[in-house]
This record gives structure tokens, C-alpha cells and sequence, in this order.
């Protein structure tokens, strides 16, 4: 049996905001530590690895563990639903999740705060997902940098308006984001800065020795639409192994999005 | 020119 309730129903709707375009069908795992996904994109360049810890719930409970697969982009349309009708409050839509008994379906609950005479229900088919599960090692990063999500969100923007690769380089000067293409090339220096007013503003580098990658700002770009779940994004650089862009979400747990790079043909 | 990488070649399946 699997029910769970939170309060913030509009951190589900901004999770499948930020996954829905990257994956089509994935496969919800709960378990009595919480609610995870773990998805590749189609042509498998990008994985997003989801954790929604079962303290974040104002309700949990999950008797044994279990797969529900779904399809994100239907998700998202009902949980849509929470934020269009005027009576629910869009901010606190109080959410439940309850799969029926031959887990076919999962029921979608959501409970106006303010006015409690209205329920509304929703009942989506679940489907058989046949995905594969990577195993992610733990890895010394050579470089990571965490900056204002917003921040990161424009420069990925901005860049993609000139060229369709991000070359990412995290050197003593600070982290820089270069691209090239038919008009011109940019680049954007980001130093660590430490001395603004507000933690989420700081722009801090940890570096281990230097690194340079190249990647697919359609990726990048895809990644930032997670940007409302948090005021930061961390990204994690190594040669040897895939970015990870992270979004935390606030006491609960995280998005991660994993990009390959692109490597010499 | 670089050809972009996969998932599946830093990571294997469990």
C-alpha cells in the first residue's frame, strides 16, 4: 500500500515541469524512504535522477516497495488541473497519490486548504515500463561550481542564441562558458563572489585541478527549466564522467540531471 | 568536430 500527501502540491507540478520534455514514460519508485525516478532521455545523452525523501511528506506511508510507471507529460496535465481552477490555491494544493489495489491506475487528489468542501479526483492509467536502472558511482569531481539557478538559466539561454555547444571551464579566474557559431562567439566569466547579501546569491567555486568541457546547450537549456525548484544549481565537472546539474529541493531532496559530454570525434 | 557521448558508456546497468 502506497499513500502519501504534501502539502506543497506545487513541487510535484514544478518536478514534472522539469522532467516531463527530457523523458516521455519513467517509472516512479517508492519505497519507505521516499519517492524516486530515474530516467534516460531517448537517445540516452541525459539521465534525471529524482529523490523526494518520505520526510518531505506531510503524509507517508509505503508498505512495500513498488513501480508505478507513467507517462510525465499526462502527469503534468493533471496536476495542471491544481493550478488552473480558482478555487484550489495554485501555492498549496494539498496532494494525494494513492495507486489502486492492482496498481493499474493511480488516483490524483487535490484538496483545496481554504475551502474544504471541494475534492477534486483524478484517475490516470499506469503503464508498463520496461526501464533499465544505471548505477551512478560516487566520484571526486575536479570542479564545482554553485551558482544562482537564475544566473545559470540566462547564460544557457543567452548562449544557445549563438551557437548549439556550451564548452564549460573551471580554472583558477573562476568557471567560463564559451560558445561559437555562424554570427560570432561569446563567453561568459562567472568568478566566485561570496560578498552579496543573500547565501543563494553567491557564486562559489571549488576547484581540484582544471577542467574543460563541451555539451549540448539543448540539454543545458532543457535542464534549467527545473530553475523554480531552487534559488541555486550546483554543477558538478569531471573528465571522466557525464555533468551534473542539481537542483535541491528545499528538506525534501533533489533533481539531477547527468549530460554526456561531447567527446573528440 | 566532436560527436556527442552516451549515458550508457560511464554508467552500467544494475
Amino acid at each position: 500500500m502506497l499513500e502519501l500527501r504534501l502539502v506543497q502540491g506545487s513541487l510535484l507540478k514544478k518536478v514534472l515541469e522539469s522532467i516531463k520534455d527530457l523523458v516521455n514514460d519513467a517509472n516512479f519508485d517508492c519505497s519507505a524512504t521516499g519517492f524516486s525516478l530515474q530516467a534516460m532521455d531517448s537517445s540516452h545523452v541525459a539521465l534525471v535522477a529524482l529523490l523526494l525523501r518520505s520526510e518531505g511528506f506531510e503524509h507517508y506511508r509505503c508498505d512495500r516497495n513498488m513501480s508505478m510507471g507513467m507517462n510525465l507529460n499526462n502527469m503534468a496535465k493533471m496536476l495542471k488541473c491544481a493550478g488552473n481552477d480558482d478555487i484550489i490555491t495554485p501555492s498549496r494544493p494539498m496532494m494525494a497519490v494513492t495507486p489502486s489495489p492492482s496498481c493499474s491506475k493511480v488516483q490524483v487528489r487535490f484538496t483545496c486548504c481554504f475551502a474544504q468542501d471541494k475534492i477534486a479526483d483524478f484517475e490516470m492509467k499506469l503503464m508498463d515500463i520496461d526501464s533499465e536502472h544505471l548505477g551512478i558511482p560516487e566520484a571526486e569531481y575536479h570542479a564545482i561550481v554553485r551558482m544562482p539557478s537564475s544566473e545559470f538559466s540566462r547564460i544557457c539561454k543567452d548562449l544557445s542564441s549563438i551557437g548549439d555547444t556550451v564548452v564549460i571551464s573551471v580554472t583558477k579566474e573562476g568557471v567560463r562558458f564559451s560558445t561559437r557559431g555562424d554570427i560570432g562567439t561569446a563567453n561568459v566569466v562567472c568568478r566566485q563572489n561570496t560578498t552579496v547579501d543573500k547565501p543563494e546569491e553567491a557564486t562559489i567555486i571549488e576547484m581540484n585541478e582544471p577542467v574543460s568541457l563541451t555539451f549540448a546547450l539543448r540539454y543545458m537549456n532543457s535542464f534549467t527549466k527545473a530553475t523554480p525548484l531552487s534559488n541555486t544549481v550546483t554543477i558538478s565537472l569531471s573528465s571522466e564522467l557525464p555533468v551534473v546539474v542539481e537542483y535541491k529541493i528545499a528538506e525534501m531532496g533533489y533533481v539531477r540531471f547527468y549530460l554526456a559530454p561531447k567527446i573528440e570525434d | 568536430d566532436r560527436k556527442q557521448g552516451n549515458i550508457l558508456s560511464f554508467f552500467k546497468r544494475v
